[in-house]
């Protein structure tokens, strides 16, 4: 927790992918902290209390100066004297946090949550791993099924109308890559990645209407959420020639 | 052949 708001952190088992996520303090009703602090939490106890709470409920998460516990009142906003209080107990997660410094990346693209969430999904049926190119032109997505010799292959290019935005849900343009490209295109880059994970980060699709994915060439994948509470990013590891 | 490389490699314990 620091001033700006509240940054999370967590990895998979598996140490593939590395979660980031940011809520600044605007999305909370009431913010206040005396110094930064940092807390090591089982994801899974938080949700679980998290999840006790209504969707007009009011959350008050709590911790104290060497606090060894985050606690969460939830509260009935039209009964206040309801209140529930859950501590869930700090863990010690030792060296598993890690400093995300910024690089220069070579492309991003941005594209349409829903529709690269279908991309994941399709071309996860077909193969563990994925290629992605981003080219001066546009992108391809490409998922080969060793056993049968079946490629699947999606391919973006790049919007010829700046602001291609849909006017309703259901006009969604044919692959539309929204402006942001042309800025951030330095150099043609690809990448391999597994599509399990890609299809984790994909799955979060409702917080924004479009993603960003970008990319330097042997460098981890990032997949990003930009909306107005905050940002969520996952850094998804390459597969890497031997 | 190629194989999969771990996240932690790419960024640094404070």
């Amino acid at each position: 927790c620091s001033k700006e708001g509240i940054m999370l952190q967590g990895m998979d088992e598996f140490h593939i992918s590395l979660v980031e996520f940011f809520l600044s303090k605007r999305s909370f009703e009431s913010y206040a902290l005396c110094h930064d602090l940092c807390m090591s939490l089982p994801i899974d106890s938080l949700a679980t209390v998290l999840k006790k709470a209504n969707d007009d409920d009011v959350c008050t998460l709590k911790a104290g100066h060497k606090a060894k516990v985050l606690t969460v009142a939830i509260e009935t906003r039209d009964q206040p004297w309801l209140v529930s209080k859950h501590d869930v107990p700090f863990i010690d997660l030792g060296s598993e946090y890690l400093v995300i410094s910024r690089i220069p990346y070579d492309a991003k693209i941005t594209v349409w949550s829903t529709r690269f969430a279908r991309l994941a999904h399709e071309l996860h049926q077909l193969s563990g791993s994925l290629d992605i190119q981003i080219i001066h032109e546009g992108a391809r997505f490409t998922a080969l099924d060793e056993g049968s010799g079946k490629k699947g292959c999606f391919i973006f290019r790049r919007a010829k109308v700046v602001d291609e935005y849909r006017d309703s849900e259901d006009d969604e343009p044919a692959g539309a890559i929204i402006h942001e490209f042309h800025r951030y295109f330095h150099k043609a880059t690809s990448l391999r990645v597994s599509t399990k994970y890609l299809v984790h980060a994909s799955k979060r699709a409702p917080l924004s209407s479009k993603v960003s994915v970008l990319m330097k060439e042997d460098q981890p994948l990032l997949v990003q959420y930009d909306f107005y509470e905050g940002v969520l990013k996952f850094y998804i590891a390459p597969r890497i020639a031997d | 052949t190629r194989s999969q490389s771990s996240i932690s490699s790419y960024f640094q314990a404070p």
